[in-house]
């Protein structure tokens, strides 16, 4: 399975429609503090199911989309998709390309799409659920989590079995 | 499946014991189970002595010493079922120029089987990468993406991102 | 006694909004006592947003960001009285180039008042300190410390300390 | 109030004596991972009269005292001394020049000086109470607090207004 391409619009500081495209190896993202890198981490958490506005740094789900700037005004809907290529049959589906799409309004409205077909949130991370992505724990490594990981406390024992046995 | 668990745990233990010595140059390392009885349930102790010290338990650890020990526990347990992608959000901030390059070409060792995007604000990590995106804010609150590719005989220009190194 | 808390917090509130001006170029803060009418027993809610953005709270801020607000609101208090001396441990290691300038130039401001140790990796950091200790481990586990005084025209050989930048 | 020496011996890596001079301004310490360098800050810690091992990075506070390497015994006692010159008649006392020295033994046995002549660690810490050399708050500041002093808990408050009222 290889991330390909990544898309985001009205996501956190990415107002307008930006998009990655990844190759093999290893993609260093870099910039001044605050310029938004972590930002697109957050974004690719969020289109994977991420449901806790903790992990992404909010204190509401509605926080990740754009609210606007000194020249701008907010937006009303955050969109990220990632286009995955399904090149070892990782993933249980006929597709050779995936794209998954996730859409949050002001309203508090959601939707989902996998290759353009609406579907559930639960469609979305079933889908991930043995690859090591819907999970946080050794696909998403910040330097905060360094203390966690060290810690004798049982979040690095599930970190440990849950995750690759 | 309580041997199934024992037979990852043993595998995690060594790949960590290799990993940890990678990093240090040698030292001793060890995974004990809190209760053995009931390993599924139990908590994990980590012991990690870098070459030559020997510190009682790895609170005593410097800062960057335990960013390496974070790291080796983590990939021990990436290398059992390693994801198709991982994410490395600023993990070599408290690292030293050698303990950097160790960080970066352990990752490359890697990028057989999985993609890596490292955020970074470091010279060494982002040399060591094939594709460099710059996030930049040109437009206060608006982030915006510049592609740098590095492949090959490429070098791109740095400076308009003001990299702290 | 409650009418120099408030003469004290309200001295702080000013300080900070200066000293996170110098960083920010601009922006807004507040420091906001959560119940105002028990001021010694109340809890103290900070607002800080750099100059053009919207970040609904703190926690949106980045990394960087949030060490340089850290930065402003301790020495704030530091400004009110300050201690003879000050060890800064590694406090720039999130900070990218531009902002380890600002950093070092605000600790600059204060040595008239007091002395401050600074242990970091960066470059920049050292650059502006009139003194430099280098700490090796030739043997290992035991440490030692070199001296490379720094005053006036007399630059120091750092490539025997493998520092990080 | 200025730092002028520092003795450091038998205290963590410092198996050896170490002296460090101290000169106006700034004084930066720098040097690979896990040398010495935030071992040196725990020193202050330790002689201005910490008794938090937790806060030294212990489990007890025997694990101060230099546990060996690989070519070295583990030493019995750990001692760091620390000379002041009361140069703006900061401290309430009539010397010029202030030292002051704290041992620990394996056996758990502590002594404490002022000026060569013995004391209790209360007299230490009184001697520094009002300078805010003594407290934790503002004269150390690391890396790891940042989350901490931008919180809303009571830790907040309490260090703005103790500390600066
Ligand atoms: N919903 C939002 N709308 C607009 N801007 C936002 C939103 N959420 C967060 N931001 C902005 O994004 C910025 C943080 O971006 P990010 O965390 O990606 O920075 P960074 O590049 O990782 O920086 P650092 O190097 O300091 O870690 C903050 O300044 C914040 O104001
Ligand atoms: N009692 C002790 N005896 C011997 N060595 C000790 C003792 N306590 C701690 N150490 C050693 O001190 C080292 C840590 O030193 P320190 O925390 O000062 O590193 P540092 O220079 O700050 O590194 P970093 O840049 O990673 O923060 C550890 O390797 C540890 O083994
Ligand atoms: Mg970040
Ligand atoms: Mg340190």
């Amino acid at each position: 399975l290889q991330l390909k391409r990544l898309e985001i619009q009205g996501f956190k500081s990415f107002a307008d429609k930006t998009v990655l495209e990844f190759g093999p190896g290893i993609t260093a993202i870099v910039g001044p503090n605050g310029c938004g890198k972590t930002n697109i981490l957050d974004s690719i958490r969020w289109v994977l199911g991420e449901q806790s506005s903790k992990l992404l740094r909010c204190d509401r789900m509605e926080n990740v989309i754009f609210n606007g700037s000194e020249n701008r005004k907010a937006v009303g809907m955050a969109s990220v998709s990632m286009t995955l290529v399904n090149n070892r049959g990782t993933l249980p589906v006929e597709y050779d390309e995936i794209t998954i799409k996730r859409e949050l309004f002001r309203s508090g409205e959601s939707n989902y799409y996998i290759n353009k077909t609406a579907c559930r949130l639960k469609d979305i991370t079933d889908l991930f659920m043995d690859t090591g992505l819907g999970s946080h724990v050794y696909s998403i490594i910040e330097q905060s989590q360094v203390d966690l990981i060290l810690s004798n406390k049982p979040a690095l024992r599930r970190m440990l079995f849950e995750e690759a046995a | 499946s309580e041997s199934r668990f024992r037979e990852t745990f043993k595998t995690i233990q060594d790949n960590f014991a290799h990993l940890f010595t990678r990093f240090f140059g040698g030292g001793q390392t060890a995974l004990v189970l809190s209760d053995p009885n009931k390993p599924l349930e139990s908590g994990i102790e980590i012991i990690a002595q870098p070459r030559g010290k020997r510190p009682q338990s790895i609170t005593q650890l410097s800062g960057g010493e335990r960013a390496l020990t974070a790291i080796a526990l983590v990939f021990a347990i990436f290398m059992v079922k390693p994801s198709p992608f991982c994410i490395l959000d600023e993990v070599d901030a408290p690292l030293d120029e050698n303990n950097v390059l160790r960080y970066a070409e352990l990752i490359r060792d890697f990028t057989h089987r999985s993609q890596f995007l490292t955020i970074t604000h470091s010279k060494r990590t982002m040399e060591a990468a094939q594709t460099l995106y710059g996030v930049t804010m040109e437009e206060v609150g608006v982030s915006k993406i510049i592609s740098m590719r590095l492949q090959e005989e490429e070098q791109p220009t740095l400076d308009l991102l003001e990299v702290s190194s």
